[in-house]
């Protein structure tokens, strides 16, 4: 089959992955078997790739239920907010294409002009998304009290709060510390 | 309010309360969050003065239970006794006042998310009626102890023994060797004073598996350890250091046969053992806990990347361009790779929760009937899902401190802390190499019984689409 660039090709796509690497860890395992080794035995030499197994289909959930949940959950909202949270679903998924690229080439049928055409996609996604960052992190609707940052309170005062916060420390409650006198005076006038 | 956060505002093209309600599972949720952290967060004494990283490890723990007291009265005189489980789980899903108070968590933790949904899976009608009454009003404080320190997500490997004695119709719980002592629990150090041990019980030389038991461990009014009861901290950890995680060892320590906790399998006074309609059942916790998990992690990674954006949009760095003034550092397109996918990831994160969350209710319902059909194919998705969030979430808030420069560095930006939190969620409630191998062995199932015919279901039904492949 040709490459399918939409959201929905590339999830597909990712199905595809997990079960190349679920009936090919399958063989793996059988032939382990076959050459004497114990089901045990056969399992631990290819627990590597029965991970990379689970890895790939809990990947492809990951996205595939993310899609389905928001084109229906999103479904009622307004038509601003929809098409931000489906850039977020695009990004994602192709985020998630090129990361495992390695993959696709193995198992999918992508070439290297599509792994181009999602790297224009991918980036052309950041600039999208870019104007509504700040309001997409502010609708997590976190107060200052439980973000508990300096850097990420609500008003943007994060170098005069790092100031605040550093004249909390201890130290700073006076001028010079008594390791002076004890330890770094005589210490320098030893004059090494 | 920072001028260039007010221009970022001003740009935004959707309706930002609109996004924050369908986070929220609806306005309902959204109002009840808002009002439980406006009553919380107005509790005198609950945010500290002096930062925590500022005092000892003690005292930070005498901390931790002082605000842990004043927050959970606050807590109980806001509760709304008549929520159903799955209204009180979908306004918790987003609700982490706790972490305005605790940057570390709380050492009371362990009480409200793994003792007093135990006492309700695990107990009969009559344990449940008594314990959740004791544990909900605080008269007890609880814990969970099921890792060792031999064994940790290998449940059949645990070694703790709770030997039945139908003479005297006890228990006799007991640690042979060090790597029996129960190892990690959170409030088991100091706090607690009831804690469910999953042991493995024998009667008259037979083991019969592993099973929870409800064991006082200090006395209601000393606070004393009981006899036979070894307690202590398990010391300074990378995070969770107000969590109060302790040991735990039993020598030859007995407690009465009611204090079994028998939904699923029962020992009869004569001795006899009743076995569970399927002792998949015991593992029922863990799975519950393992679906808030992964709403934890869209909730952890959604902090730091809200601290992360925000420092993004107020910092400005470089000239590229001669002339101009410097850039805020969120138009560099390699700051927007760092963190626009951990919004699209946390966003993720709370799609799946909610969709886990729907199918474990309904699995949890069905085995209320005696349905289990649909238990493995939960399990398998739980084993999945607990693994990849904790990656991704642990591997994106650090990418949220790398974006923050030094300044991401301190411990008052709060993502060291955040990063601590998630990345202890990587080993617990299952090490994720062993839950993706437990994955695994569902899918090895399923593929060979694929290949031989039988149908696949649910999350792996996509698996038959091999022929069309």
């Amino acid at each position: 089959k040709a490459w399918d660039g939409s959201i929905d090709g590339i999830i597909q796509s990712f199905k595809v992955v997990a079960i190349r690497k679920i009936s090919s860890v399958v063989k793996i395992l059988q032939d382990y078997e076959k050459s004497g080794l114990s089901p045990e035995d056969a399992w631990n030499k290819a627990s590597v790739f029965l991970t990379a197994a689970s890895e790939a289909h809990g990947r492809a959930v990951l996205l595939s239920v993310y899609k389905s949940e928001m084109d229906k959950r999103a479904a009622v909202l307004s038509p601003p907010l929809r098409k931000v949270l489906l850039q977020l679903v695009d990004l994602y998924v192709t985020y998630w294409a090129l990361e495992k690229v390695g993959d696709m080439l193995l198992y999918a049928s992508i070439t290297d002009k599509d792994v181009d055409e999602l790297q224009r996609r991918y980036i052309e996604l950041l600039a999208a998304i870019r104007p509504n960052a700040v309001g997409l992190v502010d609708a997590f609707d976190f107060r200052d009290e439980i973000l508990n940052s300096t850097l990420g309170a609500y008003d943007g005062r994060a170098y005069e709060r790092l100031m605040e916060e550093a004249m909390k420390s201890p130290l700073n409650a006076e001028p010079v510390n008594q390791t002076f006198h004890k330890y770094l005076k005589p210490f320098m006038r030893g004059k090494l | 309010v920072n001028v260039d956060l007010q221009r970022e505002r001003a740009k935004c093209n959707f309706n930002v309360e609109e996004l924050t309600n369908f986070l929220d599972w609806g306005v309902k949720y959204t109002e009840k969050r808002r009002n439980l952290e406006q009553k919380v967060l107005s509790i005198k004494g609950l945010l500290d003065d002096t930062p925590e990283e500022y005092l000892s490890h003690k005292e930070k723990y005498e901390n931790a239970i002082r605000k842990s007291v004043l927050f959970y009265k606050t807590l109980h005189s806001t509760e709304d006794e008549n929520m159903s489980i799955d209204e009180k789980t979908k306004l918790n899903f987003r609700n982490i006042v706790t972490s305005a108070i605790f940057k570390d968590n709380s050492p009371f933790m362990l009480h409200n998310s793994m003792f007093i949904p135990t006492i309700m899976g695990q107990g009969t009608d009559e344990q449940r009626e008594y314990w959740m009454k004791r544990a909900k009003n605080m008269e007890i404080i609880g814990t969970y102890a099921q890792t060792e320190l031999g064994h940790g997500t290998f449940i059949r490997g645990l070694e703790t023994q709770a030997t039945y004695d139908p003479d005297t119709e006890e228990f006799v719980l007991h640690s042979p060797v060090l790597s029996s002592y129960k190892w990690w629990p959170g409030g088991l150090a100091h706090t607690a004073n009831y804690c469910i041990v999953m042991a493995r019980l024998y009667i008259k030389g037979k083991s019969h598996g592993i099973h929870p038991f409800m064991v006082q461990i200090r006395d209601e009014e000393t606070h004393m350890p009981l006899p036979g009861i070894k307690l202590g901290e398990i010391g300074a950890k990378l995070g969770f250091n107000t969590v109060n995680n302790g040991f735990l060892g039993f020598e030859n320590h007995r407690i009465s046969r009611d204090r079994m906790l028998m939904k699923n399998a029962q020992v009869l006074k004569d001795g006899t053992f009743v076995a569970g309609s399927n002792s998949k059942l015991t593992y029922g916790t863990m799975v519950y806990v393992r679906v808030l998990i992964v709403s934890n992690m869209a909730n952890m990674l959604a902090k730091a990347v809200t601290i992360a954006v925000r420092y993004s949009a107020i910092r400005r760095q470089s000239q590229p361009k001669p002339d101009e003034p410097e850039p805020q550092i969120l138009d560099y397109v390699t700051q927007q790779h760092k963190l626009f996918i951990a919004i699209a990831s946390s966003h993720a994160f709370y799609m799946n929760a909610m969709w886990l969350w729907e199918i474990y209710y309904s699995v949890s319902l069905q085995l209320a009937s005696g349905k289990l059909d649909n238990l493995p194919e939960l399990h398998a998705l739980a084993c999945c899902l607990k693994p990849l969030s904790t990656i991704d979430a642990t591997a994106m808030i650090e990418k949220c401190r790398l974006a923050c420069g030094g300044h991401g560095y301190m411990l008052s930006a709060n993502l060291a802390q955040t990063y601590g939190l998630a990345t202890a969620a990587y080993t617990y409630e299952g090490e994720n190499t062993v839950l993706l191998l437990q994955a695994a062995r569902s899918l090895v199932k399923a593929w060979v019984g694929h290949v031989k015919g039988r149908p696949l279901k649910g999350t792996m039904a996509y698996l038959a689409g091999e022929s069309t492949v």
